[in-house]
C-alpha cells in the first residue's frame, strides 16, 4: 500500500 | 436524497488558452481534469453512506478498483442532453469532429454508446447518483477484507434504486434491472478508457498529475 500514498492520505482527511 | 446531497460541484477543464490546439493540448486537458475529479470522486466516497465505515484497506480498493467507472459515469451523465457531445466539463464540450481532430477519437467512440443507451432509458438524477454509488461499491475488487460490510452497502444502494423504481416508474417494475444491466457495458467502456489513458502513459507525450498515475498503476 507504500505505493498509494496519495489515495490513502486523501481517505484519511476529514474533509 | 442523501447521495443527492453529497454530490460533487462541477468542475471546469479550463484548457491553457497559451498552449496550441492539438493532441497534446486535447489530453493534457483531459488528464489534468481527471486528476481533479479524482480528488473529488475520493471525497464524495466518504459521504456514500456506510462507505467510511469500511476499513481504509476496503476503501482504498474499492476507489482503486472503481475510479474510472465513477469519472465515465459522471461525462455520460452530463452529456445526456447533448447529441453526439461529450461533456467532459461544461467548458470542454467534445463533438466528433473536434474528438477527431485532438486525438480523442478512440475515447469518443468508446463513451457514445453508454451515453446511448441512458439516454433510451431516461435515466434521471436520483437513479444515476445511486448507479455511481453502485459501481464503486460493486466494483468487483479481488482485495477486500470485509466482504460482508462490502455486501450489506451493495443491498442498501440496491434497495434505493429499487424504491426509486417502484415509488418513480410504477409503469415499470423492471426499471431498476433494467438500470443494473447497464453495468456491464460500463465496465467495460471503463476499460477502454483506461487502456487508451495506459497507452498514452506509455508514450510519455503527456504529463500526468501524481494522483492520476497513481490510481493507473493500481489498474495496471
Amino acid at each position: 500500500k507504500e505505493k498509494h500514498k496519495i489515495l490513502h492520505r486523501l481517505l484519511q482527511n476529514s474533509t | 436524497s442523501h447521495l443527492l446531497v453529497v454530490e460533487p460541484e462541477k468542475i471546469y477543464a479550463m484548457p491553457d488558452p497559451t498552449v496550441p490546439d492539438g493532441d497534446i493540448k486535447a489530453l493534457t486537458t483531459l488528464c489534468d481534469l481527471a486528476d481533479r475529479e479524482l480528488v473529488v470522486i475520493i471525497g464524495w466516497a466518504k459521504h456514500i453512506p456506510g462507505f467510511s465505515s469500511l476499513s481504509l484497506t476496503d476503501q482504498m480498493s474499492l476507489l482503486q478498483s472503481a475510479w474510472m467507472e465513477v469519472l465515465v459515469l459522471s461525462i455520460v451523465f452530463r452529456s445526456l442532453a447533448f447529441e453526439g457531445e461529450l461533456v467532459y466539463a461544461d467548458d470542454y464540450v467534445v463533438d466528433e469532429e473536434h474528438a477527431r481532430l485532438s486525438g480523442l477519437l478512440d475515447l469518443h467512440v468508446a463513451i457514445l454508446p453508454l451515453v446511448q443507451r441512458y439516454k433510451k432509458l431516461q435515466v434521471e438524477k436520483e437513479e444515476f447518483v445511486t448507479l455511481k454509488a453502485i459501481a464503486l461499491l460493486n466494483s468487483d475488487s479481488m482485495h477486500i477484507e470485509d466482504v460482508d460490510a462490502v455486501q450489506r452497502l451493495q443491498d442498501s444502494l440496491h434497495e434505493a434504486l429499487q424504491d426509486l423504481g417502484s415509488s418513480q416508474h410504477t409503469e415499470d417494475p423492471q426499471r431498476a434491472g433494467k438500470l443494473l444491466m447497464t453495468l456491464p457495458l460500463l465496465r467495460q467502456t471503463a476499460a477502454r478508457t483506461l487502456q487508451h489513458f495506459f497507452s498514452i502513459k506509455v508514450q510519455g507525450k503527456v504529463p500526468m498529475h501524481k494522483l492520476f498515475l497513481e490510481m493507473l498503476e493500481a489498474k495496471a
